[in-house]
C-alpha cells in the first residue's frame, strides 16, 4: 500500500540526504557515530534471512539498507575520521542494547534464532536514533541537511503506522503484529519534540536550533 | 502463519 512503500523510500531517501550531507560538506560533524553502528546492528539482526527473501522488493531494499549504512560507517571511521568528534557523541548505548535484548529474550513470537535476533532488531530499531537526539541536544542546533536526515528516518516508521492500520482493516486474517506496532509508536513518540522543532523552524526556512 | 507476515517488512 501507498503508506508502505512512502515509508521505505522515506527510509532510503534518508541514507541518500546523509550520504550526500557527508560528501558534499566533506563532513560527518553532527552524525551520531554510535546511532548508525546501532542501525548496522539492527539491519545484520533484521535481514538474517536475506538469502531466503522471496520478494524482489524487499531484497532490494534489504541490500541498499545494508550496503549503505556500511559505507556510511567506512565513511565516518576512516575517510572523514577526523570530522567525526567522540566528546559530543557520548550516549551510553548498553541501556539501548540492554533493553532491546530483554524485551527479545521475554517476549519473542517464537522461541527461534531468527525469531529473537527479528525482535531485537525492531526494539533496538525503535530507541537507536536516540545517540543521535542527544547529539543534537548537546550541540543545540543542526545543519540543515542533517535535519532533513532526522526528518526523513522519523518518518519512515511513522508512514508504517497508517500501514499498519491499512493492513488490519485490508487484509482478511486482520493480525496485529504487536511488536513491530508497539515499537513502530513507541520509536514515532520519540522524534515528535524533534519533528515539532523541524515542522516549526526548518520547513519555514530557519535554521534548527533548540530553543 | 505469522512468521511470514512478519518477514514481508523491512
Amino acid at each position: 500500500n501507498i503508506f508502505r512503500v512512502l515509508g521505505d523510500f522515506s527510509h532510503l531517501a534518508s541514507i541518500f540526504i546523509l550520504l550526500h550531507k557527508i560528501q558534499q560538506l566533506k563532513s560527518c560533524s553532527g552524525i551520531s557515530f554510535k546511532s548508525q553502528v546501532l542501525y548496522m546492528l539492527v539491519y545484520i539482526t533484521r535481514y538474517l534471512d536475506l538469502p531466503w527473501t522471496s520478494s524482489p522488493y524487499n531484497f532490494i531494499f534489504k541490500v541498499l539498507f545494508i550496503s549503505s549504512e556500511l559505507y556510511i560507517i567506512y565513511l565516518m571511521a576512516r575517510a572523514y575520521k577526523p570530522t567525526n568528534d567522540p566528546n559530543l557523541d557520548t550516549f551510553h548505548v548498553e541501556f539501548l542494547l540492554g533493553f532491546a535484548g530483554l524485551l527479545a529474550l521475554l517476549f519473542p513470537y517464537k522461541y527461534t534464532i531468527l525469531e529473537v535476533f527479528w525482535a531485537f532488531s525492531i526494539w533496538l530499531e525503535s530507541v537507536a536514533i536516540l545517540p543521535q537526539l542527544f547529539m543534537l541536544q548537546r550541540t543545540g542546533e543542526a545543519e540543515a541537511m542533517t535535519a532533513h536526515y532526522i526528518a526523513a528516518l522519523g518518518m519512515y516508521r511513522a508512514l508504517y503506522i497508517p500501514n499498519w492500520i491499512y493492513r488490519y482493516f485490508s487484509e482478511p486474517t486482520h493480525k496485529v503484529d504487536t511488536i513491530a506496532v508497539t515499537a513502530g509508536i513507541l520509536q514515532t513518540i520519540l522524534y515528535s519534540d524533534f519533528f515539532w522543532i523541524y515542522y516549526t523552524k526548518v520547513m519555514r526556512g530557519e535554521k534548527f536550533k533548540l530553543p | 502463519d505469522k512468521r511470514l507476515e512478519i518477514k514481508d517488512e523491512l
